[in-house]
């Protein structure tokens, strides 16, 4: 049996508002060591989404057998929605389940309400990813970078990202103009989170398609920060931290046809 | 311009 309570339904509704655009149905992996782990790909293979909700993310958390849950995340959110963000949530499912029991409760009115959410058979690409070493990272505030990706989208459907020892530009292209943006590396010691890290192995210049850079920065309300890891002709990660966990984006870049 | 490249060319299925 699983029981994972939330202090607040909020953290799962923002979970699944990031990911649900991206990916329609995945597997849930329910485990008592590990909490539960998503990883889910896209229609186009193009984005992989990897979740992890930690034990610590929840107020109780057991799971006596590992179980997958196959959710419709469309679905999913539809029930999330009936709760307010305060709440407390609670998940329940029984060993081999077909439903996801979702269970509000108002902290302060004595109101409950139960909802049962039909589970359902998925069957998903696994890819194996194993820790990449990164020509660099960068950690930006997340609404900043968020900003950045939907400002740009507006001139071109790609985002150059050019990262050098001093700066991270980014920069796009299209029928219009052109524009770009540098940030500077800087400590903010009063408001850590307003910072800007660069750390680099060597420079990368890499393009990415802004339709997905704009499906990954629906997860900016997760996190005050955002990890960018670049590397030359591969893959980027781009990482929001949990309470307990994360949930990271892989995303396949564009090369110069 | 960009040819968007897929996340199969650089993870293996398992």
């Amino acid at each position: 049996m699983l029981e994972g309570k939330f202090e607040e339904a909020s953290l799962l509704k923002k979970v699944i508002e990031s990911i649900k655009d991206s990916v329609k149905l995945c597997n849930f992996n329910c485990s008592q060591s590990k909490g539960i782990t998503v990883q889910a790909i896209d229609d186009s293979r193009v984005l992989l989404i990897a979740l992890k909700i930690d034990s610590g993310s929840f107020q109780e958390f057991r799971c006596d057998r590992d179980l997958v849950l196959g959710l419709d995340l469309e679905s999913l959110s539809k029930i999330l929605k009936q709760g307010n963000n305060e709440d407390y949530l609670t998940i329940i499912a029984e060993d081999s389940p077909d439903s996801l029991l979702v269970v509000f409760e108002d902290k302060k009115k004595d109101r409950i309400s139960e909802f049962s959410l039909k589970l359902m058979d998925i069957d998903s690409d696994v890819l194996t990813i194993d820790d990449m070493e990164h020509d660099c990272s960068i950690t930006m505030p997340a609404y900043e970078f968020a900003k950045i990706a939907r400002d740009m989208k507006t001139l071109s459907e790609s985002l150059q990202i050019i990262i050098t020892k001093d700066s991270v530009k980014f920069n796009a292209e299209g029928q219009i103009g052109s524009g770009s943006i540098i940030l500077k590396p800087h400590t903010d010691m009063e408001k850590p989170d307003e910072s800007i890290k660069i750390e680099l192995n060597q420079p990368v210049v890499l393009t990415f398609g802004a339709k997905y850079l704009n499906d990954i920065v629906k997860a900016t309300a997760l996190s005050s920060t955002v990890t960018i890891k670049l590397t030359d002709k591969a893959p980027a990660l781009f990482e929001y931290r949990l309470p307990s966990g994360y949930l990271r984006y892989y995303l396949a870049p564009k090369f110069d046809d | 311009k960009y040819k968007q490249s897929s996340l199969l060319a650089f993870f293996n299925a398992k």
